[in-house]
């Protein structure tokens, strides 16, 4: 499988909304 | 004007490691069930200065972090061809059914939380990890091993709150189907061991015990009470194990945050991040894309990527490249990992765009490298990724490039062996 791994992550707000299926990202978050 | 919407200026200061921590962060977004979350081997790590490590040697668990989570996905498959259907080892016979590969779960690239175990409450340190499900921490009496740790290691004895598992109860024979997880019996008590590879384990007690994160409780936590530990870890306390599985954290505080969560990785390690758990404390331009499932590998979080650019350019590659293994999300890889057309046609294009700048060689597993010792400010290409429903991920400048020195920088992207991995 491809990995998306944390470097590519930082500075990003990840958001999991495991119940209702979605993820989401923001630039900016710190 | 048209490289300022395409490329980034930045300074090279800004990649490179810094020894002060700056405290500043996102601490006055902190609210009930936000931590602070900090880099493991950066200046602002409750573990200390002791804990770095060589942007090689990162590389390298790295690649063994990877090596794992690939061979989860054969040894599941090799255990469903064995049985017939779908089934987990037991711990005694784990060593026939698991195969030994190169490979530890913790690379340096992962990040720390605190949290509080027990009554009263005795702050441990653990890392903070998406893609695995199973929260441990290193237990008294330790009777076989445990490695050195920054937190007095757990010990249950001082707890009024905690007790461990019959094998008799249901949740014993549960915690068996966690992925990766082996199950066991000692005199009625029922053991867990968790193996990560041929150097990486956690072998214990299952228990039950009140867990705190910031002033919100859970009472009949279930976690690993581990008495054998061996591997990269780093002066943490443990694990804080962030998947799908029932028995994850997420899970099992899902009556009060509705396995919702969300966390801002720092950029480098001396800034502090982030990890709030239910909703709030994101911004509002965050976009959804949807977060898949893979039957064989149902611990981990699946996100469908359709495309790629490079410096404002859509680069061509199919979407069936991407669609055919999948891309997990994952915090405890510190590279991203792409099949191996996408990450050609990414490379090509990322050479061509920073072909003012002297290539210089590899570094690990990062092919594309370039020597700025005669340089403080960079112009480096925007690298975005587009996932289902067009939303975008515009990758940080410090998420685009990955060294340690000025001499040695490189785009922090590498492929996969097989466009089918």
């Amino acid at each position: 499988v491809a990995i998306l791994g944390n470097v590519q992550q930082m500075t990003q707000d990840v958001v999991y909304d495991v119940a209702g299926g979605k993820l989401g990202f923001g630039s900016g978050g710190c | 004007r048209g490289e300022a919407e395409t490329h980034r200026s930045l300074l090279l200061s800004s990649l490179l490691p810094s020894a002060a921590c700056d405290k500043a962060s996102p601490t006055g977004l902190k609210t009930a069930t936000t931590l602070d979350l900090t880099h493991k081997h950066g200046p602002c790590s409750p573990l200390g200065p002791k804990s770095q490590t060589s942007p090689a040697q990162i590389l390298q668990q790295d690649k063994d972090r990877v090596n794992w989570l690939h061979s989860r996905l054969t040894t599941t498959i090799d255990v469903e061809r064995r049985s017939g259907r779908k089934k987990r080892p037991r711990l005694s016979d784990s060593a026939v059914t698991v195969p030994a590969r190169d490979g530890s779960l913790v690379s340096s690239g992962n990040f720390i939380v605190t949290v509080n175990l027990g009554t009263p409450p005795r702050p441990l340190n653990l890392i903070f990890d998406t893609g695995s499900d199973v929260t441990w921490t290193q237990c008294q009496p330790c009777a076989k091993f445990c490695h050195k740790q920054l937190d007095p290691i757990f010990d249950p004895a001082k707890s009024a709150t905690y007790s461990n598992v019959s094998c008799e109860q249901a949740v014993c024979q549960r915690y068996g189907d966690v992925p990766g997880v082996s199950r066991g019996c000692s005199a009625s008590t029922c053991l867990y061991g968790i193996q990560y590879g041929d150097k990486s384990f956690s072998v214990g007690f299952l228990a039950k015990e009140k867990i705190a994160i910031g002033r919100d409780s859970f009472d009949d936590f279930y976690f690993g009470c581990g008495q054998n530990n061996l591997g990269l870890f780093g002066g943490s306390a443990g694990l804080l194990g962030l998947g799908r599985d029932e028995f994850s954290f997420v899970s099992q505080t899902a009556s009060k945050y509705g396995k919702f969560f969300s966390y801002c990785l720092p950029s480098t390690p001396s800034n502090v991040g982030k990890l709030t758990f239910g909703k709030g404390g994101y911004s509002n331009r965050v976009k959804f894309t949807s977060l898949l499932t893979k039957p064989e590998l149902p611990s981990f979080y699946f996100v469908d990527v359709v495309g790629v650019s490079v410096g404002g350019k859509k680069l061509t590659i199919p979407a069936s490249i991407f669609s055919s293994a999948g891309t997990l999300i994952d915090s405890g890889t510190v590279i991203s990992r792409l099949p191996p057309t996408a990450y050609a046609a990414i490379r090509a294009e990322f050479r061509k765009q920073m072909s003012r700048y002297k290539l210089t060689e590899a570094l690990s597993l990062l092919d594309t490298c370039y020597d700025f010792s005669n340089f403080t400010t960079i112009s480096v290409p925007k690298v975005s990724f587009v996932f289902g429903g067009g939303v975008e991920l515009a990758v940080a400048p410090a998420g685009v490039l990955y060294g340690g020195s000025k001499k040695q920088i490189c785009l922090a992207l590498a492929g996969n062996g097989d466009d089918g991995d």
